[in-house]
C-alpha cells in the first residue's frame, strides 16, 4: 500500500 | 530509517523531556499553554490509534508510548498537580483552540487519502498538528519576556518540523516507493512557517546572548 509508507513516522 | 527523521523524532523527544523537567523540577508550568498541550494530546491520540493494531518496530511502539505518556502527564500537572497549576497564565492563555478542532476534523473528512475511520483520524492528526502551536505563540507573543526552557521548547518543537521537511525529501529521493503525499506535506510546512517568525527572535537572542523578547 503506497500510502501506508508515512505510517512508520510518528 | 534516515538521519533527518530520526534528528527530527529526538528533538522532538527533547522538546518534550525540556517541557516535563521544567514542569517537573521548577514545579512551574508558566508561559506554556494549556490549550497547546491539550490539543498535542488529542493530536497523539488520533494518530496512534494503531498503536495496538499495527506493528511496525519496537522504535516506533516505544515512540508512540512516551509521546502519548508525556503529553498527558503534561496534561495531569497543568490541571492536577497542586503547586504546578497555580502557577498556569491562565487569563493570558485565552486562545480559543475548540474552534481549531471542528476544521480540522471537517477537513479531514473531506480531504483524506482514504475514506476509513483511522485514515480520517490520521488525517485530522495531521491538519491538527500543523495549527496546534497557535496558542502557545500567542501565550509567548503575551507575555513577551520568555524563559529559557519555555524558548527551548519551542524552539526545539520547531526543529523537529524542520527536519521531518528535509526527511520527506530525502525519502521521496532516496526511496523508488515513495509516493507523494500532499497532504502531509503541505500540513507539514505550513506548520514549519509558524515557527518562521519565533525563529528569527530566538536565533538573534542567542546570538547575543540575551533572554528571548518577542515584539508586542
Amino acid at each position: 500500500d503506497a500510502d501506508d509508507s508515512l505510517k512508520d513516522e510518528l | 530509517m534516515n538521519i533527518f527523521r530520526l534528528a527530527g523524532d529526538m528533538t522532538h523527544l527533547m522538546s518534550v523531556l525540556v517541557l516535563l523537567l521544567k514542569i517537573h523540577t521548577i514545579k512551574s508550568c508558566a508561559g506554556i499553554s494549556l490549550k497547546t498541550q491539550e490539543l498535542y494530546a488529542l493530536v497523539f491520540a488520533a494518530r496512534y490509534l494503531d498503536i495496538f493494531t499495527h506493528y511496525y518496530s519496537l522504535y516506533n511502539t516505544v515512540m508512540k508510548l512516551i509521546f502519548l505518556g508525556s503529553s498527558f502527564s503534561i496534561l495531569w500537572y497543568m490541571k492536577r498537580h497542586k503547586v504546578v497549576r497555580r502557577s498556569y497564565d491562565k487569563d493570558q492563555d485565552t486562545f480559543r483552540h475548540h474552534f481549531l478542532v471542528l476544521p480540522c476534523l471537517v477537513l479531514a473528512l473531506l480531504i483524506n487519502e482514504k475514506f476509513t475511520f483511522k485514515e480520517v483520524m490520521w488525517t485530522f492528526s495531521i491538519y491538527l498538528e500543523a495549527v496546534a502551536i497557535l496558542p502557545q505563540l500567542v501565550l509567548l507573543q503575551r507575555t513577551r519576556n520568555v524563559d529559557n526552557l519555555t524558548g527551548q521548547y519551542v524552539f526545539l518543537l520547531g526543529a523537529y518540523r524542520g527536519l521531518y521537511i528535509i526527511n520527506w525529501i530525502y525519502r521521496y529521493f532516496a526511496e523508488p516507493t515513495y509516493s507523494t503525499h500532499w497532504i502531509t506535506w503541505i500540513s507539514g510546512l505550513l506548520q514549519t512557517l509558524l515557527y518562521a517568525d519565533f525563529f528569527y527572535y530566538y536565533i538573534n537572542s542567542v546570538k547575543n546572548n540575551v533572554r528571548l523578547q518577542l515584539p508586542a
